[in-house]
């Protein structure tokens, strides 16, 4: 479903080049659950951001569904990510002007939705994540971990085909965070939604098939 | 050293009240290293900005060496921060527009300290967090985890007195987690630094030596 073929990714600042990732091969099947592992800084973020088609490559080129990605910046790369793929990032990136209702419905406003029905999957999700009683509240007037659940319902509101999830629990109790792999879990299960998480922890990552370990950029053991 | 007395502490929003933090009683010992956990939304935050003269209770009053703060917006009341309290936010709140290297010299700028001093303790706090080599770097151009890392070197940098830690491991990874509690304890055991950390991580709390659980805005056991 979504293959990585030598992906290199250097980023160059005017003192420092650094070696994101260096030759990365990876392939990931229809439907399976992938975790990432590894030290801060080691290049995962760089790895999902790829898989997203969000960040180019330096070097080497991502095929998703059989077809190689040519222009990043392209409507039809844009109209893909818009219609296959879910993403909650590191850091949230909630939009501060909209309601926490408005930020979850963002990524139905690409489908042939109607509002009422947009409503009603927002309401849902938020429901999933226990925040329905927080939707008319504003991002600044949520704690850190009620933030990361709203970007957790904005990307599992519309069932994308692929969710790519860049450290989901990393702000909340283990209660919660279990709940949100809950949520994850049934969404592969019941939906076949291939799923590649970003985690630093290690209970997450063992209720997922495989795992994945980056070190310095490249793939270990 | 930090006394909290009945502490509340109200959001309103245009259609919801939260009563965020619930006749809180606490004191805080001079060179005590205390833990906080709760769920996601439980006051923990909420109740480290107060700590922290950053954010003024609904009721109630806080008592800091031997004075209450009776007003918040006061220079004061800034001057005592500057000059005692080390921060480290949730979010960070690293200045996107100043490199690693002048982010975490900030604190310094409040005291009597020459440049090249500044400069030299700035490096040092990078050196113990591992980011030396990323001095020159702006903020957006780091990881989550050592954006993370320099938050923490700039609220140890100036040694304060007590240091407020909200969540400081959240985004590392096991080994880098326990390293910057080994410098967090050191402060305490070396320099009698007070510290009160926020965290969701059991593991970190057992090497401190009280634990306050919250949830719903209440001490609970
Ligand atoms: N500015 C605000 N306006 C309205 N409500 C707020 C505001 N700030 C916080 N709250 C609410 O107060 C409660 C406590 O927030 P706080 O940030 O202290 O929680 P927390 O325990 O730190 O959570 P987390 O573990 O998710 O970081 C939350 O339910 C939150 O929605
Ligand atoms: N825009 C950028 N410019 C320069 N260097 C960058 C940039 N973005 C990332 N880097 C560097 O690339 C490396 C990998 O970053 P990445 O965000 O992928 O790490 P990570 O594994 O997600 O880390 P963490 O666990 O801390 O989130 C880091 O050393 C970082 O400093
Ligand atoms: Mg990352
Ligand atoms: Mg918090």
């Amino acid at each position: 479903m979504l293959n990585l073929e030598n992906i290199s990714k250097v980023y160059r600042t005017d003192t420092i080049e650094t070696l994101a990732l260096n030759t990365i091969n990876m392939k990931i099947e229809k439907g399976e659950f992938l975790s990432i592992m590894g030290p801060s800084g080691c290049g995962k973020s760089t790895l999902l951001n790829i898989m997203g088609l969000i960040d180019e490559p330096s070097e080497g080129r991502v095929v998703v569904a059989n077809q190689t990605v040519a222009d990043y910046n392209s409507k039809a790369t844009a109209r893909f990510r818009n219609e296959h793929l879910g993403f909650i990032f590191q850091s949230f990136h909630l939009i501060n002007d909209l309601s926490v209702l408005d930020n979850v419905e963002l990524p139905l406003l690409y489908r042939k939705v109607s509002s009422k029905e947009r409503r009603r999957l927002a309401e849902e999700a938020l429901e999933q994540v226990g925040l329905h009683n927080r939707m008319r509240h504003f991002p600044s007037q949520l704690s850190g971990g009620q933030k990361q659940r709203v970007a957790i319902a904005r990307a599992i509101v519309g069932r994308p085909e692929i969710i790519l999830a860049d450290e989901p629990t990393g702000n909340l109790d283990s209660v919660m965070g279990n709940e949100i792999m809950d949520i994850l879990l049934r969404l592969n299960e019941q939906e076949g939604t291939t799923i590649v998480m970003v985690t630093h922890d290690e209970r997450m990552a063992q209720r997922t098939h495989r795992l994945v370990r980056l070190f310095d950029g490249s793939q270990v053991q």
